[in-house]
């Protein structure tokens, strides 16, 4: 799975995910990337979100909305609604990774795997690209 | 105010056994490949929708992940491809799912959004919108990669089951 989450100058955010799926799939096995609000979502009140992982926990946690609406009405902070997401999705039995941005900006990420394929860059000239920890 | 992007190429037990340093590199350069595509469009003013887009079709044309060209098969051997887009401003979404033929799946998920009344298109008639939108089609053979065969085969002589010692994507 690839995914991309941005805010631009202008403060709106977007979110793009796209993927193979699962190996051996059968059955027209659907996860969590296509399904707005589980591994994709973006909400200019909140962030984007884009999610990588088991989709089926990532579904039944609604992963991407539920990241938005932590911070939306309960408003905790980017990192931190991240990071809760994973856990209830841990909770379910799934691993897996976020990536998210708020319309300010800020940027966060979390994964429960060994590694995970990322980078970030910023207006500001930051530029990361990692694998693991 | 400043522009940010975060990607992502997937995730998952990548070291020792799955992953070479070879492909490490590989895939440390399409993520930069992907920033550099979404950083020209967003330091040159532009949304964060055609920024992601652009991001994303840079890693689903990478065969070192699990989108586009280089995604897993099915158990019978094909590559179907699901893809999801959103816009903040309006919450204004489009996906697809179970594409074969459509190269870049996140265009096609953009064209639902843009050009359908709808949210999610599936199978081969999310295939036909596609082709009826002018985005390039290609056989599903394109998608394939050698090393995504052998972990079918890997998976299928495990008896095809979701072990998660054995499971890629």
């Amino acid at each position: 799975t690839i995914g991309a989450v941005a805010a631009d100058s202008q403060g709106h955010v977007a979110a793009a995910t796209s993927t193979g799926g699962l190996t051996a799939k059968r059955w027209g096995r659907v996860g969590d990337s296509p399904l707005i609000g589980a591994g994709t979502y973006a909400d200019d009140r909140a962030c984007a979100v884009s999610a990588t992982g088991l989709g089926e926990a990532f579904i039944r946690a609604v992963g991407g909305h539920q990241l938005a609406m932590r911070m939306l009405l309960s408003g905790e902070s980017l990192q931190a609604a991240l990071d809760a997401v994973l856990a209830d999705v841990g909770a379910l039995g799934g691993t897996g990774g976020l990536i998210a941005v708020a319309p300010s900006g800020e940027a966060a990420w979390g994964f429960t795997t060994p590694g995970m394929y990322r980078a970030m860059a910023s207006g500001n000239g930051e530029r990361h690209v990692a694998v693991y920890d | 105010m400043s522009w940010t992007l975060v990607i992502h190429g997937g995730c998952g037990a990548m070291r020792p056994a799955n992953l070479s340093p070879e492909v490490e590199e590989r895939s440390r350069a399409g993520l930069d490949n992907a920033l550099d595509a979404g950083r020209a469009i967003l330091a040159e003013g532009g949304s964060a929708i055609d920024a992601v887009e652009a991001a994303a079709r840079v890693l689903e044309d990478d065969p070192c992940f699990n989108a586009g060209r280089g995604s897993v098969l099915t158990a019978d051997g094909h590559v179907e491809l699901d893809a999801a887009i959103m816009d903040g401003r309006d919450r204004n979404a489009g996906a697809v799912a179970g594409l074969r033929t459509t190269r870049s799946p996140i265009r096609a998920a953009r064209a639902a959004m843009e050009r359908s009344p709808h949210i999610l298109l599936t199978y081969d008639q999310a295939d036909v919108f596609a082709r009826e939108q002018g985005l390039e089609q290609v056989d599903n053979d394109y998608f394939i990669t050698p090393e995504r065969k052998a972990q079918l085969d890997k998976v299928l002589a495990a008896g095809g089951n979701f072990d998660a010692d054995i499971k890629y994507g």
